[in-house]
Order: C-alpha cells, then sequence, then structure tokens
C-alpha cells in the first residue's frame, strides 16, 4: 500500500519551495540556515 | 599507465605543496595568491607541458587523495567520523580548489572551450579512478572521497561569478554525462552518494529553475530514469532489502521535491518516467501522475455532477516530452499499424497484434512493456487529432466506431491476462490533470468496461483502477474521476457485477467511496 | 498477475554493493563546506525537543533575535545563510559592519563631524575578542571600510 509520504520530513503544505532547504534524500529535517552554505561578501569570512 | 620516471613523486611533492599553501593565511581570497605561486611551481616541473602529463597528474593526483582517505578510514587512532571526516576534508578541499582554479584560469577569460574541456577530463579522470576502484575494492569501496570531489568542484563552479556563470549551461552538462556515466547500474557502491548529488538543493536548483528555457530538464530527466532503472528489478519483486528500501525512500523523498517544487517537470516528463517504473510500484508511479501544472485549479473530484467535458483545459494536449513514436518497432509493424489506423487495412494487423507484441513465453515477462506503453499513447493521441479533425471533442459517443478503438478493443479481447494488464496500466497511465489525453483514456477505459464481451475483462479493469486507489496519497485527479464515474454511472451496472462482492473488505470499499461520491 | 521476476547475478552483486556502501552512507556535513566551530554532527535530542524552529530561515525570524544571539551567530556560522540572515537583521537595527576592524558599529549619538569621506563621534561596538559591547568616543568610521 506504499507509505505515508506526509511522515517523511517534508512540509508538502508549505508555500514556499522545499529545494532550497532540501537536506538530501534521508534527511529527516529540512536543512537550518547554519546548515546552508552562502556566497557571504568575503569581508564576512573572518576567520 | 608507464607514468615518466619521477612523475609520482613530482605529483606528491606539488600536491602537499598546494594542500598546505591553501590552508596558509597567506592564500589570499578564494587562494588566487597561492595559486599564481603555485601554477609557476607546476610549469617547474614541467606538469603543464602537455595535455598528456596535465592528465597523468590529475589522476595521480586523484588517485593520492583518494589513497589518504582510505588511510584515515582504517587509522584505528582516528575513531570519530567527523575527524576522520575533517582530515579527509583537508586534502580533498584544497584539490577541488585547485581544480576549480585551473578550469577558471586556462585559456583566456572568455574562451570557455578551454575551461569546459578542462573540466570534462577532470570529471572524467575522477570518474576513471572512482570505478577502477569501485571494481578493485568492491565491497571495502568507499563513496566519500569522489562524493566530497563531486559536491564541492560543483558548489565551487556554481560561485555567483562571471567567468563561471558564461559557461554555467556547459558545467552542468560535464556534471550530468558524469553522473550518468556512474549512474547506480554502474556503480551501485557510489549510488547512495550519487543520490545526494543529484538531489542536492543547489543541483536541483541550476538544473531545474536557473538554467534559462528549461533546458537542463531533459537531463535531469535521464538521471532520474537512471535510477529508476537500476530500483526497477528490485521494486519489481516488492522484494526490497534495507539497503534498497533505503535507496527507494529517498528517491521517493527527491519525487516529492519535484511533485512540490516543479510539478511541470513531472508532467512533462511522466511518460519517459512510467516506461521504466515497474508496473507494480503503484505509489511511485501515482506519485509522478499527481502532478499538475501549478496554475491549474483541479474540480473536487468528489463534485456532484461534475462536468469534465466542459472544463476548459479537457481539450489541450499535454506535452509529452519522449518521442514515444519513434519507440514503436520494427518499422514495418509502425507502417502496417499506420496503415491500419487510416484504412483498417492490413485487415491482418489485428490478429497479428499480439504476437508483436509478445517477446517471451515466460510468465510475468512476456510481453514488451516499452512498446505496449508507446502503442496505446499513439494510437489514442491519434485518435484524438482524428476526432478533433471532424470538429467534435473526445467523449462516449465520438471515440467509438474508429480504427482505434477496433485495436482497443482486439487489445482487450485477445491478450491474456498478463498482456491486457499492461495494456490497461498503459491507458490508466494516462489519466493525470484535466487535458485532452486524460479525458480520451478515461473515455477509452469506460467504453471498454461498458463494451466487454467477458466479465473477466471487466473485473481486471476494476482491478487496475483499485490497485491505484488503495495505496497511500497522493493520487491522480484523472484516476479518481474515471473511478467516480464507473461506480456512479448506472450506464456501467458496475453494481451487478459478482466481484464487486468478492470479498467483504472489497465489498466495504466500493460502499465507502460510493458513500464518498455521494 | 506479473508475478515475481528472478533477480539476475548482476542483481544480487548490486545490491551486496549497496548493502555494504550503506555501512557508511554519506553525512549532510559531506555536502557542506568544513564547519570550524560548528560542524554538524547532529547530537540526538529527544524528539520532543523542538527540532526545527518554523520559519527559522527567514529574516523576520532573525529580527526577533537578541543582539547577542545575532552576533554569535554571524562569528560563529561563518560562510552560512544563517551568517547572511544575522548580518540583515543587524543592519535593520543600524548597526554597520566596519570591513577593517570586522566589528559591526552603531552610533550611539549623532556623529560630532560628517563629510564625504568619513564620520567622527561617539559608538558602541561588538568586539568580537572580548565578546561584549562597548563605547568609543571620537571614533572615525572612514566610508571606505562601510561594508
Amino acid at each position: 500500500l506504499g507509505s505515508d509520504l506526509t511522515t517523511l520530513g517534508l512540509n508538502l503544505n508549505s508555500p514556499e519551495k522545499l529545494y532550497s532547504n532540501f537536506g538530501g534524500p534521508w534527511a529527516e529535517q529540512p536543512c537550518r540556515p547554519q546548515d546552508i552554505d552562502y556566497h557571504v561578501p568575503s569581508e564576512y569570512l573572518i576567520n | 599507465y608507464d607514468d615518466p620516471p619521477g612523475l609520482h613523486e613530482k605529483t606528491e611533492y606539488l600536491l602537499r605543496e598546494w594542500v598546505n599553501m591553501y590552508h596558509n593565511a597567506s592564500a589570499g581570497r578564494d587562494s588566487t595568491k597561492a595559486f599564481t605561486m603555485f601554477v609557476h611551481q607546476m610549469n617547474v616541473q614541467g606538469i603543464l607541458k602537455t595535455d598528456d602529463l596535465i592528465t597523468r597528474f590529475f589522476r595521480l593526483s586523484t588517485e593520492m587523495c583518494t589513497e589518504l582517505c582510505y588511510r584515515a578510514f582504517s587509522d584505528q587512532s582516528n575513531p570519530s567520523p567527523s575527524l576522520v571526516r575533517a582530515k579527509c576534508f583537508h586534502t580533498l578541499d584544497a584539490y577541488v580548489r585547485l581544480i576549480t582554479l585551473l578550469v577558471k584560469h586556462s585559456g583566456d577569460a572568455n574562451n570557455s572551450l578551454t575551461k569546459i574541456n578542462l573540466l570534462h577530463k577532470v570529471l572524467g579522470i575522477v570518474a576513471g579512478v572512482l570505478l577502477r576502484d569501485h571494481d578493485f575494492r568492491s565491497t571495502e569501496f568507499q563513496q566519500l572521497p569522489y562524493h566530497r570531489i563531486f559536491i564541492m568542484l560543483f558548489l565551487e563552479l556554481s560561485a555567483p561569478e562571471q567567468v563561471l556563470e558564461s559557461i554555467s549551461v556547459q558545467v552542468l552538462n560535464a556534471f550530468c554525462n558524469t553522473l550518468h556515466i556512474l549512474q547506480p547500474s554502474k556503480a551501485p557502491g557510489f549510488a547512495y552518494a550519487w543520490l545526494e548529488l543529484v538531489s542536492h538543493r543547489v543541483f536541483l536548483g541550476k538544473m531545474l529553475v536557473l538554467t534559462p528555457q528549461q533546458r537542463a530538464w531533459g537531463m535531469y530527466a535521464q538521471l532520474l530514469i537512471d535510477m529508476f532503472k537500476f530500483l526497477a528489478p528490485f521494486l519489481r519483486n516488492v522484494e526490497l532489502p534495507k539497503q534498497i528500501q533505503l535507496l527507494y525512500k529517498g528517491t521517493l523523498r527527491v519525487l516529492l521535491v519535484l511533485l512540490h517544487d516543479f510539478p511541470e517537470f513531472l508532467c512533462d516528463y511522466h511518460y519517459g518516467f512510467c516506461d521504466v517504473i515497474p508496473p507494480n510500484c503503484i505509489q511511485m508511479r501515482n506519485l509522478i501522475l499527481s502532478a499538475f501544472p501549478r496554475h491549474m485549479r483541479l474540480p473536487d473530484p468528489f463534485t456532484p455532477n461534475l462536468k469534465v467535458d466542459l472544463l476548459p483545459e479537457i481539450t489541450q494536449a499535454p506535452r509529452v516530452l519522449t518521442n514515444f513514436a519513434s519507440m514503436i518497432q520494427p518499422a514495418n509493424f509502425k507502417k502496417d499499424l499506420d496503415s491500419y489506423i487510416n484504412s483498417r487495412s492490413p485487415v491482418t494487423f489485428l490478429s497479428e497484434l499480439r504476437s508483436n507484441l509478445q517477446v517471451s513465453n515466460e510468465p510475468g515477462m512476456r510481453y514488451n512493456i516499452p512498446l505496449i506503453n508507446a502503442l496505446v499513447l499513439y494510437v489514442g493521441t491519434q485518435a484524438i487529432s482524428h476526432i478533433q479533425t471532424k470538429g467534435q471533442a473526445p467523449s462516449m459517443g465520438t471515440i467509438t466506431h474508429s480504427s482505434h478503438m477496433d485495436i482497443f478493443q482486439n487489445l482487450a479481447v485477445d491478450l491474456d491476462t498478463e498482456g491486457r494488464y499492461l495494456f490497461l496500466n498503459a491507458i490508466t497511465n494516462q489519466l493525470r490533470y484535466p487535458n485532452s489525453h486524460t479525458h480520451y483514456f478515461s473515455c477509452t477505459l469506460l467504453y471498454l468496461f461498458a463494451e466487454a464481451n467477458t466479465e473477466a475483462i471487466q473485473e481486471q479493469i476494476t482491478r487496475v483502477l483499485l490497485e491505484r486507489l488503495i495505496v497511500n496519497r497522493p493520487h491522480p485527479w484523472g484516476l479518481l474521476v474515471t473511478f467516480i464515474e464507473l461506480i456512479k454511472n448506472p450506464t456501467f451496472k458496475f453494481w451487478n457485477h459478482e466481484f464487486v462482492r468478492c470479498a467483504p473488505e472489497i465489498e466495504k470499499l466500493f460502499d465507502s467511496v460510493a458513500r464518498s461520491c455521494m | 498477475p506479473l508475478g515475481p521476476v528472478p533477480l539476475t547475478k548482476n542483481c544480487f552483486f548490486q545490491s551486496q554493493m549497496l548493502e555494504a556502501s550503506s555501512q557508511h552512507m554519506p553525512h549532510p556535513s559531506d555536502s557542506e563546506r568544513l564547519r570550524l566551530y560548528f560542524p554538524r554532527n547532529l547530537c540526538p535530542t529527544p524528539s520532543y525537543y523542538p527540532q526545527s524552529l518554523p520559519n527559522c530561515d527567514s529574516l523576520d525570524f532573525f529580527q526577533r533575535l537578541s543582539v547577542e544571539t545575532l552576533f554569535f551567530i554571524f562569528y560563529y556560522m561563518e560562510g552560512t545563510k544563517a551568517q547572511y540572515l544575522a548580518a540583515k537583521a543587524l543592519k535593520k537595527q543600524s548597526w554597520r559592519f566596519h570591513t577593517e576592524h570586522m566589528m559591526w558599529f552603531q552610533r550611539h549619538e549623532e556623529p560630532k563631524t560628517i563629510n564625504d569621506e568619513f564620520e567622527q563621534g561617539t559608538y558602541i561596538y561588538f568586539d568580537y575578542e572580548k565578546w561584549g559591547q562597548r563605547k568609543k568616543e571620537g571614533f572615525i568610521f572612514e566610508y571606505r571600510f562601510l561594508e
């Protein structure tokens, strides 16, 4: 009977696109902001 | 490989040098200062002198990087996976930056060809090292170094820089070629990493959103077909060991993201996907067939007295980006088919039809499924245009008494249970969102039910619909509308059939669906 | 009515290879830059702890965070979307990033001097080494260092 696809950790009712925070095929959660690499201004790369 | 003497040592020296320079604080923004100095060293060592030496340098470097990772995996003093990863990435990320800078700076700024050729070369080398490693190490193979090289190289080449944006489509093409070469059927040990790469958020964005005119959609569809082909034999048997279940569930997640974000993509390529997804893999196929264009508002299938043929979109043909007509082989069969459609001759066409579709006597493998799918869609689309040239629209009245319907009725009667199941599946695969295909094939299925000369055909039509309805959501709109019509419309005398009461739970299920309709 | 189809030898090999590689699945951090301060080795917390805050990647979520939190995110999660959003939220609260000191400054009062090159006055700045807000009088904020 397949599985309940609403339990795969994806917010299928989200008005936003899912792909930009998609954590990957085995992630139970979307990516958090601190997980997403971003092309920030180079001055921010302080370390 | 008969590497020139000393090349291995030179490469090791240079790689070590580069890793140190890359991590040195004075490397400068994006390591450009370090790179300028390092290219000089590569020149001094003669590495950049010939194409052959550059190729050897990259192969040796890739092998050294992966070798270092395998040593880190086996180093017992490093129990923590994150420490092992940090150690591997220390070298791998430096190596990727070197590749990126060489690609960016090869040839002059606007000569994208040299850049892309170098990228193809490097990706091919890494893929070659991976496949050899995969074969050599077998179950000891580890995907991590290759996964890291590919994803970090892709992310580096996706940076918002003018020189990279001007070659972004070619970069995507190069990566898709490489991923196609490394598809799960070719490197099963790399399959999990492969799906991670194919479904990475940046890759999805580049392939399905940022590339203009959807030029990368066809490449992406090919990658999904590669995955379906790999899963097919296992899904076909519904025998999913844990490792396959994991990959299947991961694929479902990716498809859900596509259904939610890019339904038009699934709409356009549904045919090719359903051609390779096994007929019994119901939920994954339903997921694909449930996609509908975002601008469309679907009427509730349970709406009483829903007038499907009055919906504005019902006369519009959906985009089908697979050339299904070309899949009807051999050529003389296609010629006879066209001739029969146009003039109902040769008369023998119908009696020979089944033998053209049958490929073996092996139960469960008797028929050429892609050929049946292509034949059904081809004859159906021919029928629709034939009806429309007469200024009519497909309906229960206009689809009958035609060469097209002769073919469908012949198939319904002449095929055995297995063949008819595949035939009915091919029709039911077209029941999607409101469009002319959905409407025509819905009418066809109901007509075949009404005109069936044995109850077995009617039962099988019901089974094909039912097995798609009892699985977990989502369900395609056209499937629901057709089933509701079947059980609601007294013309079909659905409730009179014995099989409706073949088992208490089946009877209960029909009653519950009927109640939701009423 | 299709029934099972016997798997080929190659399928068994593929399943075996898959089984072996399922022992070392890709980790989310394999697709992300190395995080110096916050590696993503998720420590599993009880499921009743909030696993991911709704709307946590939106600017208005960040604007509700305290200034200290925003500075923490900015300095410890560099190169990520979180750092980017924290910087935007700080600017919304009239903090300005000095690209040479690599610190955030906020006017404490109207500057005494303003011209095309610089402004001078008393500022509050966040010192990431001593980790705290400080006041600086007579500071010259040269616009060429304004991000």
